[in-house]
């Protein structure tokens, strides 16, 4: 009989995760490497889940020593190679979005008779800084028993490395001894490489238990507020400043209570406020806004959260009902309307900030309900003053409505998805801006220095979380680089100053010889796609145009899989070539796909039934 | 602690020390009418059982209080930490940044000192000194400079806001002392007889590290005679 590693004449020799983080950018290559023992061509299978935020950097297949690279082109080129294959009768495989972080990146290849391969994914992604650690997701699901399976992520932060640790959720007591973390000064590493024996679900089943989540998190040192990295004439500037008081907030919570939220929804949407409302603090002011068809305040004006006030919005909450259809418009004009007039009133203090968080599960469908109409007027009524947050409960939420209105009001949007924990997913929102330290945020660089930097203003900065700006240093005459970061606390306005000495920062990076030296230029790269596609999703004419042309000169540079772009890997088949192509959508998509972020279509020339993968959620 | 006053008028300087137990905190400045105090706690040597010739104190701990303000400063060598409103603001030595607030501004230089103005007309550096990490006996300590005072009060008391006032003095017969670098002197000041001795001591407002010479006639057993009473008088329960 067969060893337990050959499930259907195909054994996986390896499977290597190994992870590089230098200064939160995270570099990681996914390895598999199988044989066919069969008599016969075998298909072989390369799943690969990936944070949703990262983006694939490389593709290879080597068959029997020959190796098939992957070129990122534009995506009109790519998709006309896809066609092309498709009205061939070429097999297709897709990316497809896989629960609320990851995306599925899965391709299979014909392989001979006694042939090998190795697959290899590239993929990169900025960690970013949430609660106080950078996380860093895996996602382990090996189809079957690996002979030599591993995990090893090696971190360097100059800033050295305060806390690093690793939740795995399939562990046991046996794995325990293979999963190790350690770390000093400025390295860390996480390792975990179970025999073959560990990996079996049972002792004697040839299942793998190998199957859950593998996270990482971490953060650094922070005896400074900021620090500031130059190499090969890229800066990257990290500012999380600490122990400063938070600012007082005015947050208006405006609901939706029409009768699609009935049931669960509301149940849950309940939950999380009253969990809320126990971490209000009480120098904050709030008030509640509930829309169906109509629209209903729970108080006329903004009110300060005393115990008594406190132990009325508990009530209110616990005893509203849903009904009717859904006015967003008006809702959120009351809301902002509130605001506004508390401010010029001086009910809430001058030294306060003030949100809207906006919770709904549908379109507009009564009262103004042309989409263009009610962002144009959210626009005006804010005028840039404070952020709307907008959180989308459910599948049929028109997301990309919200998402716009959150972004061009400097705010963000989340999804709420329907699940048993959706009061948790709302109340882990409302801890992330429920502490704001600074606002107004503004970082600056000396301007014949630097050029491209990216985003370097922000509306808040909360405790917890990082503001990241990097750039091009143009200026290499000088001596040194200075930073200020000008914000306002609760108490007072501040003014940070990082200075670097560029010699003396040269020749401690030269020592570090290991990490990838590109790491800021590549990081740079990244942000800057990022904000760019984020910018472009507001844009219009001739601005959305130019915005998409950058965004699409950067990620065909620096080979990143981005919405713009597809990978391809060519590999000559019987004397015709076949395509693999990997991209990722733009946002044109409808609301209910919008989170199929990558799709990886790979086309080969199966000897028989050729198939097709459908992209689906 | 060693005190360090100029005297412009004059075109000299007076010096004196203060020789106290580590805990024991001093009134620096008081201001009646502003209601501005800056207290200093002192510290000791790191190991007090360690055979040195004398035992040296610093200031560990400074607090400087504006109650018109509602503003309290904590500073030590390790942190530095603000209270406006009893809310609290706290950074460290490692941090270069500016603290604005309704005519308080409050800059932190890394690792070198700390400027606190209050308004028009009173402005404080703190130094900070650092030494060795692992010195056997000293251990990092803080100086206190006041570089403008004036919009204090003609009340203004404390070991050093009673030599915010023009004052006067007058010396004579110098003479050799026991060191031939260090001559003797008679000194006439606030109506006392003092014997005193021309040294130097430092001022590190410019340079941190090595300080800069400063010529003065110092002024032996705690400042007594120069001081308005005697040192204890100035012993404060409390920081704040």
């Amino acid at each position: 009989s067969l060893p337990d590693t050959v499930v259907n004449g195909i054994e996986i020799y390896s499977t290597k995760i190994n992870c590089k983080v230098t200064s939160r950018f995270a570099h990681n290559v996914v390895t598999t490497r199988a044989v066919n023992h069969a008599d016969t061509a075998k298909e072989v299978f390369f799943d690969v889940e990936l944070p949703k935020t990262a983006f694939i950097t490389n593709f290879t297949i080597t068959i029997d020593g020959v190796t098939y690279p992957g070129n990122v082109k534009e995506k009109e080129v790519a998709k006309k190679q896809y066609d092309k294959a498709v009205s061939q009768g070429k097999t297709a495989g897709l990316v497809k979005a896989s629960g609320r972080k990851l995306e599925k990146f899965t391709v299979s290849v014909n392989v001979a008779a006694g042939s090998k391969v190795t697959f290899e994914l590239t993929y990169e992604e900025l960690l970013k800084r949430q609660k106080g650690k950078y996380e860093m997701y895996i996602k382990v699901q090996p189809k079957q028993l690996v002979n030599h399976f591993e995990i090893v992520a090696d971190i360097y932060e100059p800033q050295g490395i305060k806390e690093l640790d690793a939740d795995v959720s399939f562990i046991t007591n046996d794995l325990m001894d293979v999963l190790t973390t350690s770390f000093s000064g400025k390295k860390g590493q996480v390792s975990f490489k179970p025999t073959f024996d560990q990996q079996r679900s049972c002792p004697t089943c040839s299942t793998s238990l190998l199957n859950g989540d593998f996270i990482i998190r971490y953060d650094v040192n922070r005896e400074q507020p900021g620090n500031v990295q130059i190499v090969n004439g890229y800066f990257v500037h990290f500012f999380a400043p600490q122990n400063l008081p938070v600012v007082p907030k005015n947050v208006v919570f405006v609901i939706d209570v029409s009768g699609s939220m009935s049931g669960q929804k509301m149940a849950q949407t309940k939950e999380a406020l009253l969990h809320i409302l126990n971490d209000v603090r009480e120098d904050d002011f709030l008030n509640f806004i509930l829309f169906s068809s109509d629209v209903s305040t729970w108080k006329e004006n903004m009110v300060p959260a005393t115990p008594e006030n406190l132990r009325m919005a508990r009530e209110f909450v616990r005893n509203f009902r849903v009904t009717g259809a859904t006015n967003i418009n008006d809702a959120l004009l009351k809301g902002i309307e509130m605001i506004n007039k508390a401010r010029e009133t001086g009910i809430v203090p001058e030294r306060s900030t003030s949100i809207i968080i906006m919770l709904t599960d549908g379109e507009a469908n009564t009262g103004e309900s042309r989409v263009d109409k009610i962002q144009e007027n959210v626009r005006n009524a804010i005028g840039g003053k404070f952020p709307l947050y907008n959180l989308g409960f459910g599948h049929d939420v028109n997301y990309n409505f919200l998402e716009k209105m959150a972004l061009e009001n400097h705010g963000l949007a989340r999804r709420i998805y329907e699940d048993s924990d959706a009061n948790l997913q709302m109340q882990g929102f409302y801890d992330e801006v429920a502490n704001p330290l600074l606002t107004d945020v503004d970082l600056q660089y000396p301007q014949n220095t630097i050029s491209d930097i990216t985003q370097n203003n922000y509306q808040h900065f909360y405790d917890g979380s990082e503001i990241v700006v990097a750039g091009r240093v143009v200026d290499f005459e000088t001596n040194s680089f200075v930073a200020d970061v000008k914000g306002h606390g609760a108490l007072n306005d501040l003014t940070f100053t990082e200075e670097v000495d560029l010699k003396e920062m040269e020749e401690a990076l030269k020592e570090q010889e290991y990490i990838f030296g590109d790491y800021i230029e590549r990081l740079w790269a990244y942000l800057t796609i990022e904000q760019l596609l984020e910018k472009r999703k507001n844009a219009q004419g001739e601005e959305k145009e130019k915005l998409t042309a950058q965004a699409l000169d950067l990620s065909l540079k620096y080979h990143f899989v981005t919405p713009l772009t597809s990978m391809v890997v060519t590999k000559p088949e019987d004397n015709e070539d076949s395509e693999f192509i990997a991209d990722k959508p733009g946002e044109e998509v409808k609301a209910d796909q919008i989170s199929h972020a990558y799709a990886t279509q790979l086309n080969y020339q199966p000897p028989s039934n050729p198939y097709y993968f459908v992209d689906g959620d | 602690p060693h005190f360090i006053i100029e005297v412009p008028q004059k075109d000299g300087a007076l010096c004196f020390n203060i020789d106290v137990q580590p805990g024991v905190v001093l009134n620096l400045i008081r201001d009646p009418d502003t209601g501005i105090t800056v207290n200093g706690e002192i510290i000791g040597e790191k190991d007090p059982s360690s055979e040195t010739k004398k035992k040296k104190s610093y200031f560990g701990r400074l607090g400087i209080v504006d109650p018109q303000m509602d503003l309290q400063i904590e500073v030590t060598p390790q942190k530095i930490t603000l209270w406006s409103g009893g809310r609290r603001t706290s950074f460290t030595w490692m941090d270069t940044v500016t603290i604005t607030q309704n005519g308080l501004s409050v800059t932190i230089n890394k690792k070198k000192n700390m400027v606190v103005s209050i308004g028009d007309g009173v402005t404080f550096v703190i130094v900070l000194h650092e030494v060795w990490k692992k010195h056997p006996i000293h251990q990092d300590f803080l100086g206190l400079y006041t570089v403008d005072s004036h919009r204090m009060s003609t009340k203004t008391h404390g070991l050093l806001g009673q030599f915010f006032h023009p004052f006067d003095f007058e010396v004579f017969d110098v003479r050799p002392g026991s060191d031939p670098k260090k001559p003797d002197a008679t000194m006439i000041v606030k109506n006392h007889k003092l014997i005193v001795t021309w040294g130097s001591q430092k001022d590190y407002r410019m340079d941190s590290g090595h300080g800069t010479k400063v010529s003065c006639w110092f002024v032996h057993d705690n400042g007594s005679g120069l001081i308005d009473g005697v040192h204890t008088d100035y012993i404060v329960p409390t920081l704040f």
